[in-house]
């Protein structure tokens, strides 16, 4: 997390530390699933040499202390089709499930996040915090961080993607946040967790976007997986009990 | 003499009948028909010279060394003896048919001419019964010495009960040594009672009825059975075993009190020596139902279902309980439970009780708990308890409006689970709580 601040201790409860192919996050969803981005699993532009070992941890804003917390073992890994690893310019489907072994006592500093029910958690403008343990000004955050940001108008990042001339793809289930004005984004290390937005009318928390790519941090916008284009998916792979 | 073959019937004619018969003739006929019948004679035609007191022609019969007759002449005529329609019986098998014709038949120079005779005969069934009543009468020893029996051609005899018909098929010897008596009720007497009865007895008299009967014994009046003064019972004895158990010898005078002998299998043994001149016993002995004791309740959670007056061998009950307990038969638990009255009045096994339904400690809830309604720790029959779920971060999950108390609650059943109204055994479940941080992110700065 770039520009941003330390959390403290059940600021951000659903946040998830996974360590695959390097650092990356996640968030709760239920007692037992780790909501992530596709590509801490199978990242763009690398060459697979067996499986990666899997490693989830929870409860805690500081990395030394969630690791102690004992690593979650993952029952199954979901990962969502139309996600495409060999194609390094399309974070398309850029969603992953991780199903824990054992479901995981909630608490005040372990609880899960809601999914997104309707198009106005992506109004332009609309703040949301975005937390991690990724990189930080060039540096490995020891800490969970988090920034606030908002919901960047579609056009403008479209805009300043031609600008750049980049031909990386920005789909209708992708949503972008940040402003090039401003020095606070995420970073590598960031990926999987969650853009969270307050839903005010609810009372609640819920998880609009998933850490997806950029280019470089802090230079522009961000580009997020849309979570309410993958709610069916997501429910169907977490096969809801009544 | 001519003989008929030994048929049942036949007839016997005069020589060259229907035409005149020869003179200076004489011939006898010996009619026979099989053992075991009499002779029955009866002429159909008669036509002989008349004479008088027959001296000229005559038919002469006789059987048992009697003459029964002896005939002559024609129906109507002044002189002579025709038989006419007269029916001639044998006592024995036998008859004697003799027809005389002298040297001619005139009548006042005349010569006459006669046709003879046709009789008929048969077999008729001989009552030897009968007639031994007559020998009685006549002759000290009988056919039978005890009892006769006539059938058509034949008799047999047969022996008063405790006798034995012996290999003369004639006398009878006394035999007692198995007699059987089935029937739930009856009278059993010493041989010749209330005459004395015979020496060198070996008898066993055994009662059998149905099981579920006991049997009763009542002596009657006269009872007499050779004793001594001094020694018990040394000359004759009766002696009684009920299942095998002896519960009684006894002789003298005195006539047993009534035994009640709790069994339904009684042997009466009664020996008698070479000599003496008592009386003898009779008893009439009846059987009675065995009664069970009245079936009563241990608890009063018990149920005996349609309690009768009063139960006999055979006749069971069925036990169950109250609803929410539990037939126990000692330590062990029942489905159900039926006692059967048995034949040595007491029931097959004992009156169960009923305990209370344990539901059993309740199911812990995952991320929830539960406290008890009612009395804590009791999870028998109606106990209550209310499961809820850690709040704020698992909430109960509910359907059709009902609230999470409703789903919560769960009763100790008749059934011995625990139960909720709507969702039955079917445990409620706690579901993570979403978005609902205790210690949300918060930003003072502006």
């Amino acid at each position: 997390i770039v520009g941003g601040q330390k959390a403290k201790l059940g600021n951000f409860p659903w946040q998830a530390f996974t360590n695959i192919h390097g650092r990356g996050g996640g968030a709760l969803l239920g007692d037992r699933w780790i909501l992530t981005a596709a590509h801490t699993l199978y990242p763009k532009e690398y060459e697979a040499q067996g499986n990666a070992t899997v490693d989830v941890f929870l409860g805690h804003v500081n990395v030394e202390e969630i690791t102690k917390l004992a690593n979650h073992p993952v029952r199954r890994v979901s990962i969502h089709p139309d996600y495409r690893q060999e194609e390094s310019h399309n974070f398309e489907g850029d969603i992953a499930l991780l199903e824990l072994e054992n479901s995981v006592t909630l608490g005040p500093n372990l609880l899960p996040i809601c999914l997104p029910d309707n198009e106005t958690f992506y109004d332009q403008g609309l703040m949301g915090y975005v937390s991690g343990f990724g990189i930080t000004e060039e540096r490995l955050s020891h800490n969970l961080r988090f920034v606030r940001l908002p919901v960047a108008k579609r056009e403008d990042c479209e805009r300043w993607l031609r600008k750049k001339n980049r031909k990386d793809v920005f789909s209708e289930n992708m949503f972008c946040s940040g402003d090039p004005t401003l020095k606070q984004d995420a970073c590598q290390g960031d990926s999987g967790g969650v853009f969270a937005v307050r839903d005010e009318k609810n009372d609640r928390w819920v998880a609009t976007g998933i850490i997806s790519w950029g280019i470089g941090c802090s230079r522009g916008y961000g580009f997020y997986t849309k979570l309410l284009n993958y709610v069916d998916w997501i429910k169907k792979e977490m096969e809801e009990e009544d | 003499s001519v003989f008929t073959p030994r048929k049942l019937y036949g007839e016997v004619t005069s020589p060259l009948y229907p035409k005149p018969y020869p003179d200076n003739f004489e011939t006898t006929t010996v009619i026979t028909v099989p053992t075991g019948y009499r002779v029955k004679l009866v002429f159909r035609q008669f036509d002989l010279e008349p004479s008088e007191g027959c001296f000229y022609d005559y038919v002469k019969i006789s059987a048992d060394k009697k003459t029964l007759g002896r005939f002559c002449g024609q129906l109507g005529s002044p002189l002579g003896n025709p038989p006419g329609r007269k029916e001639f019986m044998s006592q024995g098998n036998k008859m004697l048919l003799t027809f005389h014709t002298d040297f001619s038949n005139e009548e006042n120079g005349t010569i006459m001419f006669y046709k003879g005779f046709l009789a008929y005969y048969q077999a008729v069934d001989l009552d030897e019964c009968a007639s031994q009543l007559n020998l009685v009468e006549e002759s000290p020893q009988p056919l039978c010495q005890h009892l006769c029996h006539n059938y058509v051609g034949g008799y047999f005899c047969s022996c008063r009960p405790g006798y034995e018909l012996q290999k003369d098929r004639h006398s009878c010897q006394a035999e007692c040594s198995s007699e059987l008596f089935t029937e739930p009720s009856g009278y059993i007497s010493s041989l010749e009672y209330p005459r004395p009865y015979p020496p060198d007895l070996r008898c066993n008299y055994s009662i059998r009825v149905e099981r579920g009967l006991t049997l009763q014994l009542k002596f009657l009046e006269p009872f007499e059975i050779d004793d001594h003064e001094q020694v018990h019972c040394p000359y004759d004895q009766l002696q009684i075993y009920a299942n095998k158990r002896n519960i009684g010898e006894f002789c003298g005078k005195q006539r047993p009190e009534p035994i009640d002998t709790s069994s339904n299998s009684v042997d009466l043994l009664f020996f008698t020596d070479e000599s003496g001149d008592s009386q003898g016993w009779k008893l009439h002995y009846t059987s009675r139902i065995i009664k069970c004791p009245q079936p009563k309740a241990l608890d009063s959670f018990t149920i005996i279902q349609d309690l009768q007056p009063q139960y006999e061998f055979r006749d069971y009950f069925i036990a169950t309980c109250k609803q929410g307990y539990q037939l126990m038969e000692g330590k062990q638990a029942l489905l159900s439970f039926t006692a059967v009255c048995q034949d040595d009045g007491t029931w097959h096994r004992a009156m169960p009780r009923c305990k209370i339904k344990d539901c059993g400690q309740p199911r812990s809830l995952p991320n929830g708990a539960f406290n008890y309604t009612t009395t804590t720790g009791v999870n028998t029959y109606q106990a209550r308890i209310q499961y809820y779920c850690h709040e704020p971060y698992y909430k109960m999950q509910t359907r059709d409006g009902r609230s999470k108390s409703e789903r919560g609650q769960y009763i100790c059943t008749a059934q011995g689970t625990w139960k909720n109204e709507l969702a039955g055994e079917k445990m409620p479940r706690c579901l993570p709580v979403c978005g609902k941080p205790v210690n949300p992110v918060e930003q003072k700065q502006r």
